[in-house]
């Protein structure tokens, strides 16, 4: 699933923006 | 009380706009003449807006997802799961607060946006009916900022999305925001609310035809045309 949704994993790794 | 200062804290620190923004602006509506302009563009490019103002409303929930406590203690999966079947839901609900009822329309680009303003999506006018007949039935419970923050998290934190891998830990969660939330209106004497919520399968109904309409739009174009879709939106629902 993380590899089909690389943007949102990408944005829930991100530290709080 | 912890619990219920975090969803506050977490809905106020990633909130898109503020709600006396809105209710301030709440009679700034889009001119006879900026109706039209928006009326006359193509079918794809007001897509392409709407997709982008979903996706910019949709990043926001992420944020509130990542601070709401115990979220992110959830394995990858399920955070995934959770956000790409509720995310759009909380877009629906927050929408709300940026709908006028009194003159049913909606802060879209700037302004207030009247239906006939998003004529130009083609078939999925019924779809924009659907999405202003919900706000509007929403509005009528004048659901406070606190009642808002918890609405989004519990529509987030669903047990029984479909592929969780620890639904269990989901649920656990879900019962504290249930209890704060009852707290909360217990507090405030609104205990009443509970009963008069929209049923959940309306949101879904919701989303889903939002889905449909864009498939129907993919068959009509060639590939290309989702090129200029915002790549979460199109990672979400394409």
């Amino acid at each position: 699933l993380q590899e089909k949704h690389r943007i949102l994993h990408k944005l829930l790794q991100n530290g709080n923006s | 009380e912890q619990l219920t200062q975090n969803v506050l804290k977490s809905y106020h620190e990633t909130c898109q706009l503020r709600a006396e923004d809105l209710q301030r602006r709440r009679w700034d509506t889009f001119s006879r003449e900026e109706i039209c302009a928006y009326q006359k563009k193509s079918m794809e490019e007001m897509w392409q807006r709407c997709a982008g103002r979903i996706t910019e409303a949709i990043q926001h929930v992420v944020e509130f997802a990542k601070r709401l406590h115990g979220f992110m203690e959830l394995c990858q999966n399920d955070q995934i799961v959770l956000l790409k079947a509720g995310a759009m839901e909380v877009v629906l609900v927050h929408m709300c607060r940026a709908f006028n009822a009194d003159n049913r329309t909606v802060f879209f680009e700037g302004k207030y946006a009247s239906a006939e303003l998003f004529r130009s999506l083609g078939r999925a006018e019924d779809l924009i009916g659907s999405i202003f007949d919900f706000a509007q039935s929403l509005c009528a419970l004048q659901c406070s900022e606190p009642e808002v923050a918890f609405l989004s998290a519990l529509v987030l934190v669903n047990a029984s999305r479909p592929w969780l891998q620890e639904p269990v830990k989901v649920s656990r969660l879900r019962r504290r925001l249930e209890l704060g939330f009852q707290l909360l209106l217990r507090r405030t004497r609104r205990e009443g609310l509970l009963d008069r919520l929209p049923p959940q399968g309306r949101l879904r109904a919701l989303c889903s035809q939002h889905v449909e309409q864009l498939q129907a739009l993919r068959r009509r174009h060639p590939p290309a045309l989702l090129d200029a879709f915002p790549p979460l939106y199109r990672e979400l629902f394409a």
